[in-house]
C-alpha cells in the first residue's frame, strides 16, 4: 500500500509547475526512501529527475516499491484547482487497479476533491543516470535561480522565438559566464560576473572553472529548465563538452530537481 | 548545422 500526505499542496504545485511545461508524462518511483520522478521529452533531448525524500512528506507509508507512469498534463490541471494550503493525500493499492488517487482537502471549508489517475506508459524512463565525478565537468556555475530565469526570458524574447532551433551559447571563464544568442537581425550577449561573496552573500554568482568552456544548447529547453526556480532560489549549472549539462535546483534539504541536456553537436 | 543529441541513446550507451 502507498499512502502519503502533504499538509500543503504548494510543494507539489511547484513541482508540476517546474515540469509539466516540457514533459507530458513521468515515471513516479515510490520506495522507502521517498519519491523519485523521471521524465524525458518526446524528442529525447531533455531529461528531468526529481527526488523528494520521505521526510518531505508529513506522512509517508510505502511498504512495497511502486512504480507508475502518470500523465503530467492531467495532474497539472488537477493541481491548478488546488489551493496552496490544501492537504494532499496520495494513495495506491498494489492491487491490479493501476490507478493512484489524489485527494485535496481544503482546511477552511472541508471541501474535498478526489482525482483518480490511470497509469500510462512512459517513453524510455526511468533511465539509469550515472553521477559523473566533478572532475569531468570543465565548469560549474551557481547563481540565483531568479537571475537565471530572467536571463532565459531576455534571450527568448530577443532570440527568434519563432525558430524552434534558436541556440544559446554558454561560455565560462574565470571571471564570468556569458549567455549569447542570435536573433533574426542581430545578436544578444548577457555577461554575468562572479560576485564577490563579501558584498552580496545571499545571492552570489559563483564560478568554478577547470578550463574555459563554450557550449551550445537549444534555448527552448533551457527556458523550460529555468522553471525549476519554483523549487529553489539557487541553480547550479555543470558544463562538460562530452556529458549532458546538469541544471540542478536543491529543494531545501529534502531533495533536488535536475534537468539534463547534451550540448549540441556538429552534424 | 548542429543537432541536439539524444539523451536516451547517450545513457543507454554508457
Amino acid at each position: 500500500i502507498l499512502e502519503l500526505r502533504l499538509v500543503q499542496a504548494t510543494l507539489f504545485k511547484n513541482v508540476l509547475e517546474a515540469i509539466s511545461d516540457l514533459f507530458s508524462k513521468a515515471n513516479f518511483d515510490f520506495s522507502g526512501t521517498g519519491l523519485e520522478l523521471q521524465a524525458m521529452d518526446t524528442s529525447h533531448v531533455a531529461l528531468v529527475a526529481l527526488l523528494l525524500r520521505a521526510e518531505a512528506f508529513n506522512h509517508y507509508l510505502c511498504d512495497r516499491d511502486l512504480s507508475m507512469g502518470l500523465n503530467l498534463a492531467d495532474m497539472a490541471k488537477a493541481f491548478r484547482c488546488a489551493n496552496n494550503d490544501d492537504i494532499i493525500t496520495i494513495k495506491a493499492e498494489e492491487d491490479w487497479s493501476d490507478t493512484v488517487t489524489f485527494t485535496f482537502e481544503s482546511p477552511e471549508d472541508g471541501e474535498i476533491s478526489i482525482f483518480d489517475f490511470d497509469f500510462v506508459g512512459t517513453n524510455g524512463v526511468p533511465l539509469e543516470i550515472p553521477e559523473f565525478p566533478e572532475s569531468e565537468y570543465q565548469a560549474k556555475v551557481r547563481m540565483p535561480s531568479a537571475k537565471f530565469m530572467r536571463i532565459c526570458k531576455k534571450l527568448s524574447s530577443f532570440g527568434d522565438s519563432g525558430d524552434r532551433d534558436t541556440v544559446v551559447i554558454i561560455s565560462v571563464d574565470k571571471e564570468c559566464v556569458n549567455f549569447f544568442t542570435r536573433g533574426k537581425t542581430g545578436t544578444s550577449t548577457i555577461v554575468c560576473r562572479q560576485t564577490q561573496t563579501v558584498d552580496k552573500p545571499k545571492e552570489p554568482t559563483l564560478i568554478e572553472m577547470k578550463e574555459q568552456v563554450s557550449l551550445a544548447f537549444d534555448l527552448r529547453y533551457m527556458n523550460s529548465f529555468s522553471k525549476g526556480s519554483t523549487l529553489s532560489d539557487q541553480v547550479t549549472i555543470s558544463l562538460s563538452s562530452n556529458l549532458p549539462a546538469v541544471f540542478e535546483y536543491k529543494i531545501a534539504e529534502t531533495g533536488y530537481i535536475r534537468y539534463y541536456m547534451l550540448p549540441r553537436i556538429e552534424e | 548545422n548542429k543537432h541536439q543529441a539524444d539523451l536516451e541513446k547517450f545513457y543507454n550507451s554508457r
